[in-house]
């Protein structure tokens, strides 16, 4: 089971097209290794990512670098799923 | 096996071998209204299974109902299993859904995709799409959702089989996909056709692979409309309600894109609820309360459906 530890879920405020740019750029880019759980798309909706703990800090100073907002959705996706895991074991049982 | 129907915990999440013995017991405990119709294999050779409620009659109007055509988006295939038990319970007893069975039949897809849907129960959590390979590439699998023969291949499809939104080599490519197509076009009397995914609470209509409006706009975002005020009249959850390109991004090769261009007016997809902030990953015990208020939203379609034949 591939494990997500420190893996993080964004939530970026995409305020105009320069964010959406950026935004898509960085979605192009294979090796940070993004999983858009809602692409960028247009201004006004907000985009989450899941974000592997080797691009965290990339991702996150060229928001800052860009003025964009964002909040962390998920702070450990490996958490979640860890007890989703158990609530299922637990159901089994 | 689940001894009945009964003992069955719907608010949680379940794996597809528990799934599929479910709808074993669904359909022995309502014989007369529940059937299991295989419709193909998948891409790993796994059986793919429609539920059939159905009070007799030969080929009647009907209404299609799937999920879980996006792997990971495990909410929406509790849902289904929600409402499948939530139909057979009510036939008899809801004056609605019982005269609606009366003259039509309903279709439920609960995984659209088992293959992926095991892989994200093995293997990796966060998978969306098939598990077919690509002989061009090492990366797996297409988005069954971009597979469709609806705008093929055009904007807002990746080209790339790496990405989660690789539209394939070819329209129904994949064959989950072109068993639901063999299937609908075989019926050839479905009127409605209702896609099921999660999340960020959206009610959505053609067209996703342009930007124009479908001649049915009017009807369809008034039905939306509709249908989203009934599902937040339960809970409060909001829904955004338009077409796909409007809403959300203009997508190509969509189900519901597809169906509407096969004839099928009452074309729509939901994205259910997260609330919380959990994305894909919200809790069971979510599960429940998302079903109720999605069931009110879909009971308010397909009633729209029942009274407004074509």
């Amino acid at each position: 089971q591939k494990l997500f530890l420190g893996n993080q879920v964004l939530r970026i405020k995409v305020d105009d097209d320069e964010h959406l740019n950026i935004l898509k750029s960085l979605e192009n880019q294979q090796h940070l290794e993004l999983d858009f759980w809602v692409p960028p798309s247009k201004t006004g909706l907000s985009v989450d990512v899941r974000v592997p703990p080797a691009s965290l800090q990339v991702i996150k100073h060229s928001l800052e670098a860009n003025n964009m907002q964002y909040s962390v959705m998920i702070e450990d996706v490996q958490a979640i799923l860890d007890e989703e895991q158990e609530q299922m074991k637990e159901n089994r049982r | 096996l689940e001894r009945s129907a009964k003992s069955f915990n719907l608010g949680a999440y379940h794996t597809l071998d528990t799934i599929y013995n479910w709808m074993d017991t669904l359909k022995a405990q309502y014989p007369n209204l529940v059937s299991k119709i295989q419709i193909g294999w998948t891409y790993e050779h796994r059986e793919m299974y429609v539920l059939k409620f159905s009070t007799g009659g030969l080929n009647r109007p009907a209404i299609w109902i799937d999920s879980g055509i996006h792997a990971r988006e495990w909410v929406s295939t509790a849902t289904a299993i929600w409402t499948a038990n939530k139909i057979a319970t009510l036939y008899g007893n809801d004056a609605s859904l019982t005269t609606l069975l009366n003259r039509m039949d309903i279709f439920l897809l609960i995984t659209a995709n088992p293959d992926g849907y095991v892989f994200t129960h093995t293997s990796n959590r966060m998978w969306r799409k098939t598990r077919s390979r690509n002989s061009a590439s090492s990366c797996i699998g297409v988005d069954p959702n971009r597979n469709w023969d609806a705008g093929f291949a055009g904007p807002g499809a990746s080209t790339n089989p790496c990405s989660d939104s690789y539209h394939g080599p070819y329209a129904h490519s994949e064959v989950e996909v072109k068993n639901i197509v063999d299937f609908v076009k075989s019926h050839g009397n479905i009127k409605s056709f209702i896609s099921i995914h999660s999340y960020s609470q959206l009610l959505l209509y053609p067209y996703g692979y342009k930007c124009t409006n479908t001649k049915d706009y009017k009807e369809l975002d008034s039905i939306g409309k509709s249908a989203a005020s009934a599902l937040q009249s339960l809970y409060g959850t909001k829904y955004q309600v338009g077409s796909i390109c409007a809403a959300i991004y203009q997508a190509s090769g969509g189900s519901i894109d597809w169906t509407y261009d096969n004839g099928i007016k009452y074309s729509f997809a939901f994205e259910l609820r997260d609330t919380g902030r959990y994305g894909f990953l919200l809790p069971a015990n979510q599960i429940i309360p998302t079903a109720e208020e999605t069931w009110l939203g879909l009971k308010s379609i397909m009633e729209y459906v029942y009274d407004h034949p074509y």
